[in-house]
């Protein structure tokens, strides 16, 4: 879940 | 953002600093795992893909460009500017045997079964293991230069920096990806002979050797 967050890190 | 992965990006940022500078200033890139580089190449390149597709934030965005244009200035220098002084006797490590297998894990392991997402996990899964050629590298040379030892550090600590950032984001986000938690553990594991030897003997000005 909350997978899409992890976007935001490089 | 937190402090933890800022001081993540920073430690990150200055490793590809001393790298570049080291090459640079000694013109010269002996000592340095052309394979890792390459991997490190891939790894931002489909990674950042979605630089293009979804824009996060102006600090976001121009650290993906840097971190891709700088790997690709890396690669650069060490097979063309400086490539009579790259090391490619010392650098033996066979590539595929990454990343094939990564290749395919990315395939079976992952959270969305998208072109995408899959090529992000590649790169993650990817990111683990590519300094595995350069640890290779400073095993069969037994040294490593003050400055790469120097990179390596800062290239070690900011995957250890983001371990307590995905704590921190656990407990105060509620956020967790064990894709990303999995592999940067693994990628801090491997470095901890480095860190060990690291601080037992650079930081007491010696140069970093191995036992015999």
């Amino acid at each position: 879940a909350c997978r899409k967050k992890a976007k935001d890190e490089l | 953002m937190n402090v933890f992965r800022l001081t993540g990006d920073i430690a990150h940022l200055l490793a590809i600093i001393l790298l570049l500078m080291k090459i640079w200033k000694t013109r010269s890139c002996a000592g340095v795992s052309g394979k890792s580089q390459m991997m490190f190449a891939l790894v931002f390149t489909t990674r950042y893909l979605d630089l293009i597709t979804n824009f996060i934030s102006l600090y976001n965005t121009t650290m993906k460009m840097i971190f891709i244009a700088s790997s690709y200035g890396t690669l650069y220098l060490m097979f063309l500017k400086f490539r009579a002084t790259y090391d490619s006797n010392h650098d033996t490590f066979r590539m595929e045997f990454l990343v094939v297998p990564v290749a395919g894990l990315s395939f079976l392991v992952n959270h969305d079964f998208s072109p995408l997402e899959i090529l992000w996990t590649f790169s993650i899964y990817l990111e683990s293991v590519a300094i595995l050629p350069q640890l290779f590298m400073i095993s069969k040379t037994g040294e490593a230069e003050t400055i790469t030892s120097h990179y390596l550090f800062a290239l070690g600590s900011y995957r250890a920096l983001y371990i307590l950032n995905w704590v921190y984001r656990f407990y105060f986000e509620g956020f967790f990806d064990l894709i990303a938690v999995v592999a940067g553990c693994v990628q801090t594991v491997l470095y901890c002979d480095f860190f060990y030897l690291y601080i037992t003997k650079v930081w007491k000005g010696k140069k970093l050797t191995l036992p015999a």
